[in-house]
């Protein structure tokens, strides 16, 4: 968070008139409620000077366990901590072994993720925080001076591991507490389960979460590129794409013709001087890779002393690690691997020079050992670089859209930063360096949205969590903080859509005046349950109030999201939505399309007026396909504008000619 | 002996703002499937009880099939591992 809150504007020093963080008071007043590992009470992060006494309102409290002392390691900002283990533990059916993974039974992290998301959330300021000198700057959450809730439901065993009937239980407490915001950096594996009896207890917890005026922050998952992969899909839920910064790790990689590359690491080693470099050739005819990362052969190769460079068409951080074991086993000084775009960059154990260059500079370094008897190398420890020209990116692993169950409901919602961020973590995290980790995935993005609206709750508490989404998702940035496009990780790289970043990218200073909000409630959510097939007598016991769903069946296309998705037309439909003014009160629209490609879209009416007695109006969206055959998704965007506001939101449409039907040839 | 495993039910919102009512509304469900009141409470894992209504319970698959007929439940969803992200 040394860069992430500058970044999205909402840096304290700014003396900027319409700064979120200024106007909210840091957040003061609202609480934030987070289902994860636990949190390290000693970090700095959590201190709570300058923060008043705990809202009298709040009903939640802190547990004592294992190594927590809830007297002592509570405080004014962290005002909750409860631990649930129950359901973990009668799905394990064996006691909890900790001796592989420590871990505490009670609300201490061990694991480090939940005292990371917490503190990107809502951490107090600590300046001149970094890892190992890299990422070095002011470190803080979002709404500095919100209260943390930690309800900890997962556990230190590989993946971090949390049963729904815990997380559930987490729901149920956090209603009871009184949390405003819930951040949910957890996901489920695909293919998903509808969404109110999902398996994964996120999506019935959340809705009643969201009916009670909670706004639920949830990752979309780490399992992209591919599209379909995104994950809590609920339409009340927020959901969010994890995004890169304006700032790299660049590393200095010297070649003996003194041409210099720069690959990006976390290694804050010691530079290694000029010293042998060797790629494992292929001997002969054969067929063996002996120079792939992950399954290095080093037997022909004089490896003692020197740096290896090595390729994967691999994208995960498996073959990292798998070359840093074999290359150091085999008395080697460092590893140069050329991947393509993937995993992001993280440190190599005990400092070992782990450097990541692209195919096109792997393939570079490989032509200058190739036209030279004896190839040498210099690496340098990595440095930061922010601003320009580091461009932002939707990460290689945030999920991505459209929804696999709901494809009409656009998802993720919104994107924000996930890439490295460098926040607070526990003792036991091995990538922890005095206090503070660099961590990257969707996780890291949910509670920087958690955080915005904290701010957002704290100027407009009235606003419901579908007014609060639709003020983030259609003042959201399409292109970087320089007006540059957002790019799309993946292969082939390319320009960011709406099933990559949602709305875009999250822009704190513009959603605290939307101007219009596409809102919702229960009745909204209702009709969206009538719409995918619930019968009447699961939603009347949902909602616990008799309801009836019309017939015909509503059309899921007319639910009030801040997003237009038709994933099938053969013709045209027609669809409705509602705006609700929350700006000045006498205020006139006009109506702004960029139809996409092939596709026609009229508004009716095209001009919204408000005033005094209407503020809420509804109109008519007629789209209409000119395509003659099945096609993938064309992109296009709805703004109302007064000319002070721009209400924007995205346009998908897929045409179908045959429906249901997949074609792979 | 049938093996069980944790089921959450699930019964969507409370009918009643005593979180103690809505306890003993549980058990007392669980007890009519399991017959006695202390392998209710040997069962019972959670009690859901303030946001919604409903409960965890470690059940076998025929208790899972007589429960799911009750009055008032939604739906008995087997337990489901979650992970970071």
């Amino acid at each position: 968070t040394t860069r992430s809150w500058d970044y999205l504007g909402l840096s304290p020093q700014s003396s900027s008139k319409s700064n979120l963080l200024h106007d909210a008071n840091l957040g003061d007043g609202v609480i934030i409620g987070l289902l994860d590992t636990g949190i390290w009470p000693e970090s700095v992060i959590l201190n709570d000077e300058g923060l008043g006494p705990i809202p009298q309102r709040w009903k939640g409290s802190c547990q004592s366990g294992e190594r927590f002392n809830a007297t002592q390691d509570c405080n004014r900002k962290l005002i909750g901590a409860k631990y649930y283990i129950d359901g973990f533990l009668a799905e394990n059916r064996q006691p909890f072994n900790t001796t592989q993974a420590p871990d505490f039974k009670s609300p201490r992290d061990s694991f480090g993720h939940g005292t990371h998301t917490s503190t990107i959330a809502a951490g107090s300021f600590v300046p001149n925080a970094s890892y190992k000198g890299i990422a070095l700057g002011l470190l803080r959450g979002g709404a500095p001076k919100a209260r943390i809730a930690m309800y900890k439901v997962c556990w230190n065993v590989p993946r971090g591991q949390c049963s729904s009937a815990d997380i559930l239980k987490a729901f149920d407490d956090a209603i009871h507490d009184g949390v405003d915001v819930l951040s949910v950096s957890l996901g489920t594996d695909l293919p998903l389960f509808p969404q109110i009896d999902e398996r994964d207890g996120i999506g019935p917890g959340s809705f009643h979460a969201v009916t009670k005026g909670i706004t639920v922050v949830c990752a979309g998952g780490n399992e992209g590129p591919s599209s379909h992969t995104i994950d809590n899909t609920s339409p009340w839920i927020l959901t969010v794409a994890a995004s890169t910064v304006d700032r790299s790790f660049p590393t200095g990689i010297v070649l003996g013709n003194n041409f210099t590359i720069l690959g990006q690491a976390m290694f804050r080693g010691k530079e290694v001087g000029f010293t042998g470099l060797v790629y494992p050739e292929n001997p002969g005819l054969r067929p063996t890779l002996f120079g792939v990362c992950e399954s290095l052969t080093l037997n022909n190769t004089p490896v003692a002393g020197n740096v290896v460079l090595c390729f994967t068409t691999m994208n995960n951080r498996a073959p990292v690690s798998a070359a840093v074991t074999s290359v150091k086993q085999a008395g080697g000084v460092g590893v140069i691997i050329a991947k393509h775009p993937g995993d992001v960059i993280g440190p190599c154990s005990n400092d070992f020079p782990c450097i990541e260059v692209d195919y096109e500079l792997g393939s570079q370094i490989l032509f200058y050992m190739r036209s030279t008897r004896s190839p040498i190398v210099k690496l340098s420890p990595s440095k930061t670089l922010a601003g320009r020209p580091v461009s932002t990116k939707v990460a290689h692993f945030s999920s991505r859209g459209p929804s696999s169950i709901s494809p009409a409901i656009l998802k993720p919602d919104i994107a924000a930063p996930g890439v490295s961020t460098l926040a607070a973590s526990s003792p036991f995290d091995p990538f922890m360096d005095g206090g503070f980790a660099l961590h990257s995935g969707t996780s890291m993005a949910a509670p920087h949205v958690s955080g915005i609206v904290a701010l957002l709750k704290a100027i407009h508490p009235s606003w419901s969590p579908a007014a609060i989404k639709s003020a983030l998702m259609t003042t959201a940035w399409k292109t970087d903080p320089f007006g540059e496009p957002v790019f799309a990780e993946g292969s082939p790289q390319k320009l960011a859509n709406p099933f990559d970043y949602g709305a875009g990218i999250v822009n704190p200073n513009k959603a605290a005046k939307p101007g219009l909000v596409y809102d919702m409630g229960t009745d909204d959510y209702i009709m969206y349950l009538c719409a995918v097939g619930y019968n009447d007598s699961s939603i009347t016991q949902l909602v616990g109030k008799s309801k009836t769903c019309p017939s015909p069946k509503p059309s899921i296309l007319d639910v009030n999201v801040p997003s237009i998705t038709i994933p099938s037309i053969r013709n045209s439909v027609t669809l409705t939505r509602t705006v609700t003014n929350v700006g000045p009160v006498n205020s006139v629209y006009k109506a702004q399309i960029d139809s996409p490609q092939g596709i026609h879209v009229a508004v009716r009416p095209d001009i919204l007026a408000f005033n005094s007695s209407v503020k809420d109006l509804s109109f008519i969206v007629e789209v209409s396909t000119s395509h003659k055959v099945n096609t993938g998704y064309y992109f296009g965007s709805l703004t109302w504008t007064d000319e002070t506001h721009y209400v924007t939101i995205p346009i998908s449409v897929r045409t179908q000619i045959i429906q249901f039907y997949t074609d792979f040839n | 002996h049938a093996r069980s495993e944790v089921h959450i039910v699930y019964m969507g919102e409370k009918q009643h703002h005593d979180p103690q009512h809505v306890t003993n509304m549980h058990h007392d469900m669980l007890s009519s499937i399991l017959e006695s009141k202390e392998e209710a409470k040997k069962s019972m894992v959670y009690s859901y009880r303030h946001g919604f209504s409903g409960f965890a319970a470690k059940l076998t698959e025929s208790q899972v099939e007589k429960i799911a007929g009750l009055p008032g439940v939604i739906r008995v969803i087997p337990n489901q591992l979650h992970s970071v992200q």
